[in-house]
Formats: structure tokens, C-alpha cells, sequence
């Protein structure tokens, strides 16, 4: 859960921020 | 399982999907077949075949933007593995644009949009590889070039050994001949895949594949009337994916071992953690 998005974080940020 | 949808449900959405594909992904298959059989007005792809034409490919022919600042530094064979990063990372990021357009993955766990990424940008990559491939080669850099099958396989071992595997997937995928709005409904799929590792809601994502599997099912008995079996023949496609993955997973892991000379881009670093 949380470790999941910690451990991927620019997955996460592509998933919250969008492609920039 | 979710109740069935209607054929009108399902073929709005085909479209909406369709219309995500088209809008995120940057290459389509009609764009590459049209530059493949030369049914274009621009000129046709730079073709590398070799050190002098990767070389002058580097040089502003077709890349326009080196990598680490400077045209091949490094071994051939570890600079191709930095060009087939650098496009990895590109597709997992329209990917990732796209899945988001899919009606209902933003709507699950963010945990769990992280884990289909996760698990399934790599097996949707090597599913639109072929797009851009002929038996003899494929298209790089949107299109301006043409890297030959025969090059990459003169690399040295392990080098040797990236792209061959999926030209012998893309030889039978493209006997099916999908179009782009078969791929986008099969890729999304792909991406909505109920039995990834540690999903949080595996029933909400397996309603969201259902009513794509429908829908895919439904669009190919329209978009290709006189092919039989399409539909079960690409399901086990997803089989020969996941494989192709796990193959991919482990010569990455071997090249991280062996080639002290190569690194992984922090994304693709993510990504293999604890796949497989």
C-alpha cells in the first residue's frame, strides 16, 4: 500500500501529475 | 462477474477507448505501415545497418537529442540498450496518460493503478512493438529511422539477445494484421489485468477487463467478419506476452550483473523491483 507507492515514486507521480 | 453489457455500451466503449489510444500514443500502426510500405509523402526512415550509420544516425540524421550529451561513447552494444530505455520510458509515459483515459482505472485504489502499471506497461509495449516492426527491422525515432534485424543481432551477447525474441513475436502478431482500434481495446486489456501481485481490489479491476474483453470481442467480430477464432487466438497472445516479459525481466537482470558499464533508468529500476 503505501511502501507500494514509495517504492515507485515517479510511477506514482506519473499516475497523480500527468505527463509533464 | 459483472452482468453483461449492452452492444451499445460496449461499442461506446470500443470508441472511447479507441479515441484514448489515439490521442496518448504517439505511433500509431497506421502511421509506421504507411512509412513501412513507403505510402508516404515524407522521406523514408534512415536506415542503420551498421556502426557508420548509427553513427551518422546519432549525428542529427535522425535522433535529434543525444543521450548523456554526446553521439556513441559507450560500446555499441550498451548504447542500443540506452536507445531502447530511452523509448521504454517514453511509452510507459504515454502508457500511463492512456490507462488513465480508460473508464474506471481512476477510480481504483492508487495502490492498484501503481501495480497494473506495474505489471502490465511492459507486456502492452512488446504488443505495440510489433506496429513498428517488419520481419526485417524496425522503426525508431518516430519514424525517421530504421534500425535492421540483422544489425542488432550482430551485437555482442547480451546485446544480441533484447530484440531478437520479440521480432519472433511480432512475425506471428502481425499474421493476425489488428488495427490500431483492435490494439487500443487489446492493450487496455492488457493494463486491466485481474490477477497481478498484490492487488488490493482484484474484483473491481477484473468488472473493468470484463467489459473491455466484451467489447474486444464484440469490435473484432465487426472489424475483421471473416477471421475466425481471432478473438481466442489473441487471448493467448497475452500468455506469449507475459513470458516474453519474464524472458525480458531476467536478460535486464543479467546485463545489471554482468555489464558494470550499464545503468537503468530510475523508472525501469522501479518497474523491475520485485517483479517477477
Amino acid at each position: 500500500s503505501h511502501t507500494l507507492q514509495e517504492k515507485h515514486k515517479i510511477l506514482h507521480k506519473l499516475l497523480q501529475n500527468g505527463n509533464t | 462477474s459483472s452482468p453483461n453489457s449492452s452492444g451499445s455500451d460496449l461499442k461506446s466503449l470500443a470508441k472511447r477507448v479507441n479515441n484514448a489510444y489515439l490521442k496518448n500514443l504517439n505511433m500509431t500502426k497506421k502511421k509506421a505501415r504507411n512509412i513501412l510500405t513507403g505510402k508516404t509523402n515524407s522521406s523514408p526512415p534512415f536506415v542503420i545497418h551498421d556502426m557508420d550509420s548509427l553513427w551518422q544516425a546519432e549525428n542529427g540524421l535522425v535522433w535529434n537529442q543525444v543521450i548523456n550529451g554526446a553521439p556513441p561513447n559507450k560500446e555499441i552494444g550498451v548504447h542500443v540498450f540506452y536507445r531502447c530505455q530511452c523509448t521504454t520510458v517514453e511509452t510507459v509515459r504515454e502508457l500511463t496518460e492512456f490507462s488513465k483515459s480508460i473508464p474506471g482505472f481512476v477510480d481504483l485504489f492508487l495502490n492498484d493503478q501503481v501495480t497494473l502499471l506495474k505489471y502490465g506497461v511492459h507486456e502492452a509495449i512488446f504488443a505495440m512493438l510489433p506496429s513498428l516492426m517488419n520481419k526485417d527491422g524496425l522503426l525508431v525515432a518516430n519514424g525517421r529511422g530504421f534500425v535492421t534485424r540483422e544489425f542488432l543481432r550482430s551485437l555482442r551477447k547480451p546485446f544480441s539477445e533484447i530484440m531478437e525474441p520479440k521480432f519472433e513475436f511480432a512475425v506471428k502478431f502481425n499474421a493476425l494484421e489488428l488495427d490500431d482500434s483492435d490494439l487500443a481495446l487489446f492493450v487496455a486489456a492488457i493494463i486491466l489485468c485481474g490477477d497481478r501481485p498484490g492487488l488490493m481490489n482484484v474484483h473491481q479491476v477484473e468488472e473493468i477487463q470484463d467489459n473491455i474483453l466484451q467489447a474486444l470481442n464484440q469490435h473484432l467480430q465487426l472489424n475483421h467478419p471473416d477471421a475466425s477464432f481471432i478473438f481466442p487466438k489473441l487471448l493467448q497472445k497475452l500468455a506469449d506476452l507475459r513470458q516474453l516479459v519474464t524472458e525480458n525481466a531476467q536478460l535486464v537482470q543479467k546485463i545489471k550483473k554482468t555489464e558494470s558499464e550499464t545503468s537503468l533508468h530510475p523508472l525501469l529500476q522501479e518497474i523491475y523491483r520485485d517483479m517477477y
